[in-house]
């Protein structure tokens, strides 16, 4: 199963994790 | 080595015609698939035609009655097991496919009846710290894919794009949303108004409008006003852009993919606070969604079935969509108990919808909220 996310967020938004990162419920995916 | 190399002379001769013309027509079927991969068929409305592309054995999995192997599969591990096997078969589950079992609610496995349950396994309290980010993960899993929306194609894979619009389905206008009531737990109608400011209430905790959604909308339950400034998602093709609202000025659109293997904890949690205003139902087919399959099948999150959750957060536009697969075809929401999936029955052409509304829930808010890391639901097997 998979979760896409799509969203609208300020252009300087940053993903905090890198492709192929193991996460889990709660952590850090991004911030502005 | 050397004086072969050396001494050996070099006899040219021409290759029969036929291998040239072999040749040549093997490359021109190349260079013809390549451009068809890449070519994008529309219908007399202008929308993508969505349809099964990638190599012979991704058409031969999609030959495969995938949703009834899906039920079978969910019928088959809803089937009660012997309570002394419980704990060794679990056990041996959880060493497979790598599940924690320090982690989960009941340590003692024999309360699990099935493998679907245990599957299905809650997480004991506080397990899970919630960053202060504004975005955390609402799963389990592995990022596979992140990155910005750029002419309202989502890239599943490097190179291989996907249309938003046929992801999260475009507005219809006109055609009757269900309005879902959700469970008594999930109302959200304790609002007050305390030195000019309004508080919901949600599960107990009560949170400012501010501290939710940053905005309050009005109560005529109208969609967020857009300014003139604001600037379009789709230039050319407003009126059809997902969404159905514009992105404001200095925002951009931005897209994750997070997949979730078997042994994973397999109930998803909200990313952030926002509003959960509609969500679409698209039944489709139920493809792996593995890793192996989203390099090669195209479209596959726009072929398989997944409940589109549209809302609003403090930024703007939000959406979260959970994907089935063929083991995890049954997608649950704690607070729409309406939505079925899954169920019997040839599934519609890819593109077609169900739409309900979650403005019941809360009518100031016009949409169910959630806040960060608040359970939502989860996959179950089959």
């Amino acid at each position: 199963s998979t979760i896409v996310l799509v969203f609208e967020a300020p252009a300087d938004f940053e993903f905090a994790v890198q492709a192929g990162q193991k996460v889990k419920v709660g952590e850090r995916l991004g911030d502005v | 080595i050397i004086s072969a190399w050396t001494e050996t002379p070099t006899k040219w001769y021409p290759l029969p015609l036929a291998v040239g013309a072999l040749l040549l027509v093997a490359i021109q079927y190349r260079k013809k698939a390549k451009r068809a991969r890449k070519e994008v068929e529309v219908d007399e409305d202008g929308m993508e035609i969505i349809k099964l592309k990638g190599p012979w054995h991704v058409h031969v999995i999609g030959a495969l009655p995938l949703r009834n192997m899906s039920r079978l599969w969910g019928y088959v591990n809803s089937l009660e097991l012997p309570v002394w096997f419980r704990p060794w078969g679990f056990r041996l589950y959880a060493f497979a496919f790598g599940c924690n079992l320090d982690e989960i609610e009941h340590e003692d496995l024999s309360t699990y009846p099935s493998l679907g349950a245990f599957f299905y396994r809650k997480l004991k309290p506080g397990v899970r710290p919630v960053d202060s980010a504004v975005l955390v993960s609402p799963a389990d899993g592995t990022m596979l894919h992140f990155g910005t929306i750029k002419d309202l194609r989502v890239e599943q894979v490097k190179g291989i794009t996907y249309s938003l619009d046929a992801l999260l389905g475009v507005e219809r206008p006109g055609s009757p949303a269900s309005v879902i009531s959700t469970p008594p737990e999930y109302h959200n109608r304790d609002m007050s108004i305390v030195d000019d400011r309004e508080f919901a209430n949600v599960n107990g905790i009560e949170y400012s409008l501010d501290q939710l959604i940053g905005i309050a909308t009005p109560t005529s339950g109208t969609t967020t006003p857009t300014t003139d400034s604001d600037i379009p998602l789709q230039p050319e093709n407003k009126r059809r852009s997902a969404s159905g609202k514009t992105c404001k000025p200095g925002n951009a659109l931005f897209f994750s993919v997070i997949y979730l293997a078997p042994g994973d904890y397999h109930r998803f949690h909200s990313p952030t606070a926002w509003v959960v205003e509609k969500r679409r139902h698209f039944v489709g087919e139920l493809y792996s969604v593995s890793p192996y399959m989203a390099k090669r099948l195209e479209n596959l999150f726009v072929l398989n079935e997944r409940v589109a959750l549209l809302g609003r957060w403090k930024h703007g536009f939000f959406s979260m969509i959970p994907v089935g697969a063929t083991n995890v075809g049954s997608i649950i929401l704690n607070f729409d108990q309406a939505l079925r999936t899954n169920v019997r029955g040839r599934p519609p052409p890819p593109g077609t919808y169900s739409e309900a509304v979650y403005s019941a829930a809360s009518p100031i808010l016009n949409g169910q909220p959630l806040i960060a890391a608040q359970e939502m639901g989860g996959f179950c097997l089959g």
